[in-house]
């Protein structure tokens, strides 16, 4: 463990927090893909499977249980308890043009031809482009929330806090994992505009607002 | 190092 890694674990913990309270406070999803949500709760399924048979630590174990429990629990509240704040009329993005190619990647690259390992090189992929429906959506909607913007950029500073991990381990450990490095360098590309925006109004004091 | 790295991050 090093803190770029825990810093951004807690980086990503807080965004899961800023999406219940956005929820919970506006009593309402609007805003929220819930493609997104359905992709992230497939992504830690997939890869936390090892829960059951490997013990790393009550750190990653804790936090496995959590990242799989709060992600079933945000669906469940967009299913269910706040439905009719859902317009999926906006959420349009087509998620098979994402797990199709996912599914071709980990049979191409994967550590072992076993299921437990596809299916962690599948969540890797998927991972990386889970947050399009999203990035999608504010592009259609041309506008955000304040406390939506928040959470994708805690969100998206959780990925960017894995790099320089990723770079600290090959000096310190001599450990290089090239799928996820690859993965992850994509998914904290995907951000870079977001985050150009995020910190030139939102930090200001503005609304979030694409240009028209 | 590049054989099966450990999955030990989240």
């Amino acid at each position: 463990m090093n803190l770029f890694r825990l810093f951004g674990d807690l980086s990503h913990l807080a965004s899961i927090f800023i999406l219940l309270q956005k929820i919970q406070s506006t009593r309402s999803c609007r805003g929220i893909s819930f493609k997104t949500q359905a992709l992230y709760a497939t992504v830690f399924i997939t890869r936390y499977l090892d829960l059951f048979y490997e013990w790393v630590s009550l750190y990653n174990f804790t936090m496995k249980v959590f990242f799989i429990a709060s992600s079933c629990y945000i669906l469940y509240l967009m299913k269910y308890k706040y439905r009719p704040t859902h317009d999926p009329s906006i959420d349009t993005f087509r998620v098979e043009y994402l797990l199709g190619p996912c599914v071709v990647l980990a049979l191409l690259f994967h550590y072992k031809f076993s299921i437990p390992e596809l299916l962690w090189s599948f969540s890797i992929f998927l991972e990386a482009v889970a947050i399009l429906p999203q990035l999608f959506m504010l592009q259609r909607t041309g506008e955000a929330e304040t406390i939506t913007t928040h959470y994708l950029a805690a969100l998206g500073a959780y990925r960017a806090l894995y790099i320089p991990n990723w770079i600290y381990r090959y000096f310190t450990e001599d450990m290089v994992d090239p799928i996820a490095v690859t993965a992850g360098l994509v998914q904290t590309a995907l951000y870079l505009d977001f985050f150009y925006v995020y910190f030139t109004k939102v930090l200001q004091g503005q609304k979030f607002e694409l240009p028209a | 190092p590049l054989a099966h790295p450990e999955h030990d991050e989240l």
